[in-house]
């Protein structure tokens, strides 16, 4: 199975982190510069095996986001790429040779959107990437280096969050409580109320009590990311990768890419 | 004595918690939005009697500082507040009724520009917004909520900030290190092998063993602002409010203040 995700977010905000603790991968051995001129993308694609699942992964990060000094593009490299991507399915699609059980499946099913911890609300950039990208790929907005903020902070950011989400009219994918399977409608009832996730991201495996995870560790304790008082990050991967990943890659192909496909022929 | 501390950050940041740390305030009650057009600066001025100094204290912030999609302008409205504080010093200091015991010394003598703390290093706007201002105002960059950063990847943080700023010839405060006293400069020493000082404000008082502390409670533990291995939070006090106080006025009116005047004769 192919499964792409993109990550959105501003240098420094801690996305190749975070893809490294959910894939427990390297990635993000180089330092970043805030200094690009343009927004640009690099791309990472590696084979998982989990229980007899092969899955080819492509992680897509912004680099140089929300840097310079005018941000108004911040979002169309996004956007050429998004259209690039489901324009190249399309003409395989329409191909004579095509074989449906070899295009390669390279659209964006999930687009990770990195929420800034100022404790505030949501930043205009914030706002404008979200709407322009919001009808052609399923978003996830998470609040970023929720180590940041303590929990009654936290409670009211996400509310300030989602208000500002939803009084924009900006369309986030929502995790499905319509299923056949009750348990999958729970799970998903309560993660989309804990919205936005608030994640932690962490390289450094840290001694904690006798166990040795993943943490981040300062002078007055240590961050262990698996444990769900600290944040939401279990249930991030949780939902991502097990629960509704298939949701995620069906609902970009029966929605998003058909969405593509219908402004396509009006043209 | 009057003196007047320009506070540079964006929104969310933690500029109203740290002045409130600093001085026993509460002024940051609400909460700021993200979506000003335009770089705003306002003022709060109270008076603090300390050990017999009556000291007449203005606190200058900026509003939006960062939020804009056009970050061009962004030091413009600051730069325009400095150039006409040192206007209307000047026209006093020029006025025939002048009572040079009564000029209301309106200068801003010290900068804090609020570095966000990304790991990596500064951005384009830092880089810019210090290097327009640096011969206008003495200039302290802090790293802020460094709650957000570990011990050693804070080490590197400040090594990589610092080498920008002098690879940009940005001329930053330092505290004097040949004054009479040797005490003196033996701590002002030690703290401008700190820069950038890293520091964590806070409005809540939480219970630290048996005593109660200015800090933050996370899940995983207490941040004590007072406690130096915590933070820089205590230096920073102590060089901007007890030993330096004097220098940092000094020197805005023996040198930021006489390069206005130069600049404004050749006009
Ligand atoms: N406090 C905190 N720091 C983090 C977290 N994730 C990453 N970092 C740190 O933030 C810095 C930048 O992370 P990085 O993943 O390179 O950010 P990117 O530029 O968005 O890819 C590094 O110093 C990380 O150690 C997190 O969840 N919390
Ligand atoms: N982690 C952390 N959060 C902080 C710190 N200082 C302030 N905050 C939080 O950051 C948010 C914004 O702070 P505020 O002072 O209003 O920022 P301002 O917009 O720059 O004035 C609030 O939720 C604060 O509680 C700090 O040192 N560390």
């Amino acid at each position: 199975i192919s499964f792409n995700i993109l990550c959105i977010g501003e240098t420094g905000i801690g996305k190749s982190t975070l893809m490294d603790t959910l894939f427990n991968t390297n990635l993000s051995s180089s330092t970043s510069t805030h200094c690009l001129e343009n927004v640009d993308l690099k791309s990472n694609t590696f084979e998982l095996s989990e229980k007899n699942v092969n899955l080819k992964l492509t992680i897509i990060e912004t680099c140089g986001y929300g840097d310079q000094i005018d941000k108004s593009n911040s979002h169309q490299e996004i956007l050429n790429y998004l259209d690039k991507q489901y324009e190249s399915f399309l003409q395989e699609e329409l191909s004579l040779n095509r074989n449906i059980h070899q295009i390669n499946d390279k659209l964006v099913h999930l687009c990770l959107y990195f929420i800034s911890p100022t404790g505030h609300s949501l930043k205009a950039i914030d706002l404008n990437t979200m709407k322009a990208l919001d009808s052609k790929v399923n978003i996830i907005p998470i609040i970023a280096k929720a180590d940041t903020i303590c929990k009654n902070e936290l409670l009211h950011f996400k509310q300030r969050i989602m208000n500002e989400i939803f009084k924009n009219s900006i369309n986030i994918y929502q995790f499905p409580t319509n299923e056949n399977d009750s348990c999958v409608n729970n799970q998903n009832l309560i993660a989309n109320s804990l919205y936005p996730l608030a994640v932690i991201g962490s390289n450094e495996i840290v001694k904690f009590g006798n166990k040795q995870v993943r943490g981040r560790q300062y002078e007055w304790g240590i961050v262990s990311i698996e444990n769900e008082s600290h944040c939401d990050f279990v249930k991030l991967r949780e939902m991502i990768l097990s629960t509704n990943m298939f949701d995620l890659i069906e609902i970009t192909h029966t929605k998003h890419y058909q969405t593509f496909r219908a402004t396509r022929y009006i043209e």
